[in-house]
């Protein structure tokens, strides 16, 4: 049997043109997930335990698209969604259409502990997070500048941002994308946010 | 989106996935992320959380593949995601972080980025974007 091991993820689909202070940011965001994550593995913390905690942390941190610094929808509002499970046993818990509750994923966990179901979503998920009495906010909280002017910009171009393309064949790393504006749903592919 | 993805000292795994969807989403769309076996997946063998292409990787159920891989192929965890990643998601752009209950960690991605960082008992540890 192997020993303990930790992987994290910020989202796939990142911006070629990503300004190198930002790459910073985000490695400095997961290097601090990962410390904090070896340190309660240290400690014996359970799997479970141990993915709930980090998880949280990058909700709270508005750099990566969950939790505060969340997507936008076309009315300008945040609408989360987090899913949960435990190996052992394959325990799951999951909820969709949150917008009040301050940590998702805790919300999901509470599902699956303390609800006869496995996915709430919407409003009684948010009935179900008043009764167990998580940390709720007003949904100002999970939105910030930068996302709203992402926003505008994809309704200007009446577009869905999804994330990036792969580079164009012949383009050999990621410095030719910077070079040749591509475009991408109506869009210069640099304004993409990570996801 | 983020995500989490551990095995701990006595062998058990587990996944975590959460996100905001995606910008301009219409009202009440729901993505891969808190679909069990889509997004997120654990059970005995791996722990796997997924991002990118929702609607991709909801019609590849990209995580419960890797395991399915693992459980009825044979495979070994990076074997098994760069096979998903390779041939189950069609023309969609996703990427996946997984860990399997030997202690090993592994990830594969087919946009032009993904951020992600691990770390091992062992002492290994790679925070990476590209």
């Amino acid at each position: 049997m192997g020993g303990w091991a930790i992987a994290v993820h910020g989202g796939a689909g990142v911006d070629p043109n990503l300004p190198q202070e930002r790459q910073e940011e985000a490695k400095q965001l997961l290097t601090r997930c990962l410390n904090l994550g070896i340190s309660s593995l240290r400690s014996s913390f359970s799997a479970i335990d141990v993915v709930e905690l980090i998880v949280r942390e990058l909700e709270s941190d508005p750099l990566f698209n969950s939790g505060r610094g969340s997507a936008l929808t076309e009315n300008g509002k945040v609408e989360m969604e987090a899913s949960i499970m435990d190996g052992s046993g394959r325990r799951c818990g999951a909820v969709s259409g949150i917008t009040t509750v301050k940590n998702p994923i805790s919300l999901a966990r509470l599902v699956m502990e303390k609800s006869p179901h496995s996915y709430l979503a919407f409003s009684g998920a948010e009935e179900f997070a008043k009764q167990q009495g998580v940390e709720m906010v007003d949904n100002n909280y999970f939105i910030t500048e930068d996302n709203i002017g992402m926003l505008k910009l994809a309704k200007e171009a009446n577009t869905i941002m999804f994330d990036y393309r792969i580079p164009l064949a012949g383009s050999e790393s990621c410095s030719a994308v910077v070079e040749s504006p591509i475009q991408m749903n109506g869009l210069p592919i640099s304004v993409y946010a990570p996801e | 989106t983020v995500g989490c993805v551990v095995v701990d000292s006595e062998g058990r795994c587990a996944a975590a996935t959460s996100t905001g969807g995606l910008m301009n989403k219409m009202t009440g769309r729901i993505g891969d992320s808190p679909l069990i076996g889509a997004g997120t997946y654990a059970c005995d063998l791996c722990g796997v959380s997924c991002t990118g292409e929702g609607e991709a990787i909801i019609r590849g159920t990209l995580a419960r593949d890797v395991a399915a891989l693992m459980e009825y192929k044979g495979l070994n965890l990076q074997e098994a995601v760069d096979y998903v990643i390779k041939k189950r998601l069609d023309n969609g752009k996703a990427g996946l972080i997984a860990v399997s209950n030997n202690g090993e960690v592994a990830y594969g991605f087919n946009s032009v980025g993904m951020f992600r960082g691990f770390a091992t008992e062992d002492g290994f540890m790679d925070v990476g974007i590209w």
